[in-house]
């Protein structure tokens, strides 16, 4: 699972 | 999530309860830049428009609704509210915030991961975080004797900020191929504005005095 494609942070 | 993430966005909760405790309840709003706020409620306005198109977790999604429902809020207080608005320092808060939006919007236009609309939007939300914190810092140097909701308001947001770079530094460390620049060199950029801010809120904590700035 990447992090990088979705904003997962506020 | 971990432990840096979520007490960040715990500072950041509480601080925006606080200054809803001192608008709505004391219903003041003395000290408070209404600058600051207006440009809080467009960074929340444009970096969270993906809460139509992405869902993270329910956590996320509630905290969004909330930051967005608060900052709105806020902004409605200090203009309209009938007792609010009179305790507004208006002829204090004269910090030209227009003048950060644009020089923000075509950084971001330039400078981003991807050229979509809502990336672009959300890239421009960084970026003018970053900076809406300063006519909120120029009004409390011009104020100078701080109260003490306000000045514990603006230590709790660089509380945040403080807590989110830690976040990022163990991300880095914990996760496989977690870098965001864009993200990392603009909050940079924002917990540094409120060094100097730090610096008298625990100076005068310490010694147990109002927090006054120096002029």
């Amino acid at each position: 699972q990447k992090s990088e494609e979705k904003h997962d942070e506020l | 999530m971990n432990i840096f993430r979520l007490a960040g966005d715990m500072s950041h909760l509480f601080s925006i309860l606080l200054l809803l405790l001192k608008i709505h309840t004391i219903k003041s709003c003395a000290g408070v830049s209404l600058k600051t706020q207006e440009l809080y409620a467009l960074v929340f306005a444009t970096r969270y428009l993906d809460i139509f198109t992405g869902y993270i977790s329910l956590y996320n999604t509630l905290m969004k609704m909330f930051f967005l429902w608060s900052s709105f809020t806020i902004v409605w207080y200090m203009r309209y509210h009938n007792v609010v608005r009179r305790s507004y320092d208006k002829d204090q808060d004269t910090f030209r915030h227009y003048f950060l939006i644009l020089p923000c919007f075509i950084l971001a236009l330039l400078v981003h991961e991807k050229f979509t609309f809502l990336e672009v939007l959300w890239t421009f939300s960084l970026y003018l975080e970053a900076v809406a914190i300063l006519p909120q810092l120029v009004l409390l140097q011009r104020t100078r004797n701080v109260d003490n909701l306000t000045g514990h308001y603006v230590f709790f947001l660089g509380a945040y900020r403080s807590f989110y770079i830690l976040n990022w530094i163990y991300r880095y460390f914990t996760e496989q191929n977690y870098y965001k620049w864009i993200t990392w060199i603009s909050g940079l950029v924002q917990t540094a504005l409120y060094a100097d801010f730090f610096y008298y809120y625990v100076k005068s904590w310490r010694n147990s005095e109002r927090l006054q700035l120096p002029a």
